[in-house]
């Protein structure tokens, strides 16, 4: 574990909160795409099946478990919760995000590590994690205000990529040179859809 | 082997 990866962990729990903070605290998910919180969910889900089957370290195991249980919590909220439920922009939050996944799943079956279930599911999720936060930019550039809290959520979600991408040039230098482009590649194409949104974020 | 190492990353 290095500050990187441990920094890209943390920014990444910590634009979780902010969001269960903003729909908690304001009873509302205005502004908040759902789909992309949807899409979230079928990340760790299919990711994180090994949570029950190798024990990596405490640390790794409980962040699983928060991250999986957090999107759910989310996707909940804006599904079922009586309150929230009715601030969700629907017709607002259109973009078409089953393609998204058709998209990152055939890409899984041809580009992985090795052609198993756990190797295509984690591709797949990498895949999908990278595409994920297109309906939320979509529903942040049409959405006239944008709150800030639902601002900084997308802003820890774009940072923590980022500091993975450090992450994995700090191991390339240090553990030898594993092949990981496909984490790399698609690290890049992550963090590179923020571009737009990191210029009239700061710009703003 | 390669892919062992990612799966300790979240």
């Amino acid at each position: 574990m290095n500050a990187f990866r441990f920094l890209g962990d943390m920014t990444h729990l910590f634009s979780v909160l902010v969001l269960l903070l903003k729909i908690y605290a304001t009873k509302s998910c205005s502004g908040v795409s759902r789909k992309t919180q949807e899409l979230y969910m079928v990340v760790f889900l299919a990711r994180y099946m090994d949570l029950f089957t190798d024990y990596i370290s405490l640390y790794n195991s409980v962040m699983k478990v928060v991250f999986i249980t957090s999107s759910a919590a989310i996707v909940w909220c804006m599904r079922r919760h009586p309150q929230v439920r009715r601030t969700y922009d629907k017709e607002q939050d259109t973009f078409r995000h089953v393609v998204l996944v058709a998209a990152a799943f055939v890409l899984a079956l041809i580009f992985n590590e090795r052609f198993t279930f756990r190797e295509i599911c984690w591709a797949f999720s990498i895949y999908l994690e990278a595409v994920a936060i297109l309906p939320q930019l979509v529903l942040l550039q049409r959405g006239r205000n944008v709150d800030n809290l639902t601002g900084q959520y997308v802003f820890f979600l774009g940072a923590y990529r980022a500091f993975y991408i450090l992450n994995w040039i700090y191991r390339y230098f240090t553990e030898g040179h594993h092949s990981r482009w496909i984490s790399w590649l698609s690290g890049l194409v992550q963090t590179g859809l923020y571009a737009d949104f990191f210029y009239y974020y700061f710009l703003r | 082997e390669t892919s062992s190492y990612d799966k300790d990353e979240l």
